[in-house]
């Protein structure tokens, strides 16, 4: 994780946020609790509250815009910069912008939210049957009013569940009209309009009056998107209109006819060859609580992270089932703390007899046998905090802890330690690394300044870190990578060396800093090892494991993920 | 009406911004993401492959320092708007 220079971060830890509009994609209902769910992503993890507010100046201002949308830096149309949010502070700082060019969902495709009718507002069901016939977006058929509505089930013949989609004539947002439908025709300017326009405005955002004179009530909201409307192109916001013609030929569905990128588009008048109007068919769209969630962790201080998989990488990705990365837990722990967690779940009754404060005094009580064999904490590894080291031996993964070992099962966590002195008596309790070199299969331990050398039970060592050719500065080895060409290099923090293992001297040319040629880790790893052809480094509870390309791809818990701990 | 000579493929109104050559198209993300300085002149195209090699690092990409195929896709992926170098 990285934060932004200075470790700019929030002086309080009570947040206030203000949500200055709406898409017209999305029902404010969805984006509000999108917005809540993305907030409740990073106070799950710090002692962080957000609080909704809607007078005064919040730390953090939400707001859609499209292109120049009042900062320096405009957004650029769909797709692309999907949208920005500044770092903690006063005044801009700590707002975040979203670029309402994209199509807004949550992820996988739109989302109809319906009002009125007799499902409570569920969302639409696509595709579904109506008449015998499939639907799969809002339709007018069966009405004669022109509202579109949809089926919340799968069919609307069986089920008779429904619900009005959004339209200019069920509803508006925003602007003053208190979310009144739109009034057609209306008079502004001394113009008559029969549909929402952009007329008077800069923002590209599709307005009405809900009275039928905006010159003399003044009253305007802004349309909601229909299901079918486009995004990006030159009618932002205006629906498909189907049938439509296109260089002759009478389309009766979006089409990627006359485009090399295959992207489906429809014109929003009956002819393009004439009018020259159309967007882009709505698409999966960008989950507006993924891309939220993401720019709140810049609004917290965060800046992007290098992690693949973390939240706080720079591209979008959708997943279905979110959870915070550890590397995004590790960045806002890092500014914050952490939260107090979950409510402790109350311990059920124990089987085991619980032991009398006084034992002169027989008990007359009859307490069942035990089967449940007590666990010394220090011989249970999913109690040990930090291990002194962690290395791949013979395939199998070891972990070392205060004079005892545990190797990796095939599955579940290690059940048994085994001494250290059993199996490599020459060794002493507290081991800071352990390599084995692949092609000479030879077992290196690390403490402190010596090391000791196994080729199965004959042992070398203890020597010093000096016959490697390392200075006396440093005090120990607090990890290895070893390679397949007879090359291990030694880690000590900051620095690193190359070994030979073969001649047992460092190669000329190091010391190297670990953060030039590590990028991504932490270059205060305590464990460094490598694990089935990957790095891993570790520091506190999480490991940060790398590619041989020097690429990291994972960061996660050494508890959990590399013990296997329930 | 139609037109008698019906071109293969249609430019729309708002492809025009993005008909940039891919090698524009990577030097407007380096700058606008913080990779590259802003000034050009006769050191543009070592300044480009530190500028890509920076960029294909940090976004934990083959580190080539050239336009490749891996390198153009994610400067055309979604992205956020933060820069990922400098302020």
């Amino acid at each position: 994780f990285q934060t932004f220079e200075g470790d700019l971060k929030w002086d309080h830890n009570d947040i206030t946020y203000k949500i200055l509009n709406y898409s017209p994609d999305i029902d404010p209902e969805v984006t509000d609790d999108a917005f809540a769910r993305a907030f409740k992503v990073w106070s799950d993890v710090t002692p962080l509250t957000f609080t909704r507010i809607y007078d005064g100046e919040p730390d953090i201002n939400i707001l859609f815009g499209s292109d120049n949308h009042g900062d320096p830096y405009p957004f650029d149309g769909k797709d692309g910069l999907l949208a920005h949010a500044y770092p903690p502070g006063e005044g801009v700082q700590g707002d975040a912008h979203f670029d309402d060019d994209e199509n807004w969902t949550l992820g996988t495709g739109v989302v109809v939210k319906t009002r009125f009718g007799n499902a409570e507002g569920a969302l639409c069901h696509f595709p579904f049957v109506f008449e015998g016939q499939t639907y799969n977006s809002c339709t007018s058929a069966g009405r004669s009013d022109g509202h579109i509505w949809c089926s919340t089930t799968a069919n609307f013949d069986e089920d008779k569940k429904y619900g009005f989609c959004p339209s200019e004539l069920l509803y508006t947002y925003d602007g003053n009209g208190n979310g009144e439908p739109c009034v057609f025709p209306f008079i502004f300017d001394g113009e008559s309009y029969s549909s929402c326009t952009k007329e008077g405005r800069s923002d590209g955002y599709r307005w009405c009056s809900t009275t039928a004179s905006y010159d003399k009530d003044r009253k305007y909201g802004f349309c909601p998107n229909r299901d079918t409307s486009v995004t990006g192109g030159n009618a932002q916001g205006d629906p498909c209109v189907f049938p439509f013609t296109f260089l002759g030929k009478t389309y009766r569905q979006c089409t990627s006819d006359g485009r090399d990128d295959k992207k489906l588009w429809c014109a929003t008048t009956s002819s393009y060859d004439q009018d020259r109007k159309w967007g882009f068919c709505p698409d999966q769209g960008y989950s507006l609580f993924l891309v939220a969630a993401h720019e709140f962790g810049h609004a917290l201080g965060l800046e992007h992270s290098s992690v693949q998989d973390a939240l706080m990488y720079p591209m979008y990705k959708y997943v279905k089932d979110f959870e915070l990365h550890p590397d995004d837990i590790s960045g806002i722990q890092y500014l914050y703390g952490a939260g107090t967690g979950p409510q402790p779940t109350p311990p059920k009754p124990s089987k085991k007899p619980v032991p009398a404060t006084t034992p002169s005094t027989p008990s007359t009580t009859t307490t069942t046998s035990t089967t449940t064999a007590s666990v010394d904490p220090a011989q249970d590894p999913c109690k040990v905090k930090v291990f002194d080291a962690i290395a791949e031996i013979q395939g199998v993964l070891h972990f070392f802890k205060d004079g005892v070992y545990w190797k990796l099962p095939a599955m579940g966590p290690p059940k048994t330690s085994i001494p250290i002195s059993e199996t490599w008596p020459a060794l002493p309790s507290n081991i800071d690394t352990v390599f084995q070199d692949p092609q000479s299969k030879k077992i290196f331990f690390f403490s402190g300044r010596k090391f000791w050398q196994y080729t199965g039970n004959t042992v070398l060592g203890p020597r010093s870190l000096d016959k490697l050719g390392l200075d006396k500065d440093v005090d120990k080895i607090l990890g290895a990578v070893t390679r397949n060409n007879g090359k291990v290099l030694l880690f000590n923090g900051e620095r690193y060396w190359r070994l030979d293992v073969k001649s047992q001297t460092v190669d000329k040319g190091y010391p190297r800093n670990t953060d030039e040629d590590f990028a991504g880790v932490p270059s205060d790893s305590h464990d460094v090892f490598v694990y089935q052809g990957k790095y891993y480094f570790c520091q506190d509870f999480f490991f940060w494991r790398m590619t041989w390309r020097k690429q990291v791809e994972k960061v996660g818990y050494v508890k959990y993920d590399l013990v296997r701990c329930p | 009406p139609t037109t008698n000579h019906k071109p293969l493929s249609v430019i729309f109104p708002s492809d025009i911004r993005s008909n940039l050559s891919d090698l524009e198209t990577a030097e407007k993300y380096l700058v606008r993401y913080g990779y590259m300085p802003l000034a050009h002149g006769e050191t543009t195209q070592v300044s480009l492959r530190r500028s890509l090699t920076m960029m294909q690092k940090k976004m934990g990409l083959k580190e080539t320092g050239q336009l490749d195929a891996e390198t153009l896709k994610t400067i055309n992926s979604p992205r956020c708007g933060v820069p990922d170098v400098g302020k």
